[in-house]
């Protein structure tokens, strides 16, 4: 899986997430990712997250719209993305990654997996890592 | 207002050697994304833009790269939001498509519909001039080998594909 979150010089914040799917799923298997509120979800007046991970999990706990709710409840992108993943590693044992920003452009990028490719740019500053904690930066 | 693009490449298990892979290739597709959003674009250009070099990319799964289902074939899965309007366009079990974030926008933005999925999302891109491409395209060496050690009774693609816990 893929995806992406953005926010533009006037405010607006968008998502998009795409995918191959489960490994050897069966023929008609849809996870997360078409499904608003699970694989993705963009509001101008709380943020937008691109997600990643077992989708069945993602989709029982509907995770990029609770990371917002969260966000909706004063929490910053950074705690309402970790609440929501651990949520979904203690609730149902799913393991799971996001992207999350806001309209005010803080941004975060978290996972509960050992691994996620992730980069951000943002005031000509590229950020990016792969391994939980990594945070590398050089500029644009 | 400081404009910003975040990017992922997916959540899981990463072999040592398709790191580097996977993080130049988040790298690049950040990259085009921020260029969009310095020259006055908009999010969900940003965005679509990045999505695509990544599904343009074999070392991602998706788009070409894409994992295989136990018929060792392709179906993909996208969706776009837009914080402004809400609006939302979603692709579910598209084939042969090389670039199903693009379908996505396109059920977004011609169709008062959220998703299309299957033969529906086929006919969809045919009607919109989307060419389609051979499942071969879709397919590397890689998500083969994957797909074959797989299917062994005593596999576990779940835990192959998202590795242990963090």
């Amino acid at each position: 899986t893929v995806g992406a979150v953005a926010v533009d010089s006037e405010g607006n914040v968008a998502c998009a997430t795409s995918t191959g799917g489960m490994l050897n799923k069966m023929e008609g298997r849809v996870g997360d990712t078409p499904c608003i509120g699970c694989g993705g979800y963009a509001d101008n007046q709380v943020g937008a997250v691109s997600t990643t991970g077992h989708g069945e999990a993602i989709m029982k706990v509907v995770l990029a719209r609770l990371i917002l709710f969260h966000m909706e409840q004063g929490q910053s992108v950074e705690a309402a993305s970790d609440l929501a993943l651990a949520y979904m590693k203690s609730r149902v044992g799913g393991l799971g990654g996001v992207v999350t920003v806001d309209p005010q452009g803080q941004w975060a990028a978290r996972f509960s997996s050992l691994q996620m490719a992730w980069a951000a740019a943002q005031k000509d500053t590229l950020h990016y890592g792969l391994y939980t904690g990594e945070h590398f930066t050089q500029s644009i | 207002m400081f404009p910003v693009v975040v990017v992922h490449g997916g959540a899981g298990h990463i072999p040592k050697e398709r790191s580097e892979n996977s993080t130049s290739g988040v790298r690049s597709a950040t990259r085009a994304g921020y260029t969009i959003l310095q020259r006055g674009g908009s999010s969900m250009d940003a965005v679509v833009e990045a999505v695509t070099q990544l599904e343009n990319n074999p070392s991602f799964n998706a788009g070409c790269g894409s994992v295989l289902n136990i018929k060792g074939e392709v179906e993909m899965d996208a969706i776009v939001m837009d914080g402004k309007t809400l609006g939302s366009g979603a692709v579910s079990a598209v084939r042969n498509i090389a670039n199903p974030i693009q379908l996505a926008r396109l059920v977004m933005d011609k169709t008062g519909h959220a998703c299309l999925t299957a033969e529906g999302a086929n006919q969809f891109a045919r009607s919109m001039g989307v060419p389609e491409v051979p499942l071969e395209s879709l397919i590397t060496d890689y998500s083969r080998m994957r797909w074959k050690k797989n299917l062994a009774p005593d596999a576990n693609p779940v835990e192959c594909q998202m590795g242990k816990m963090g």
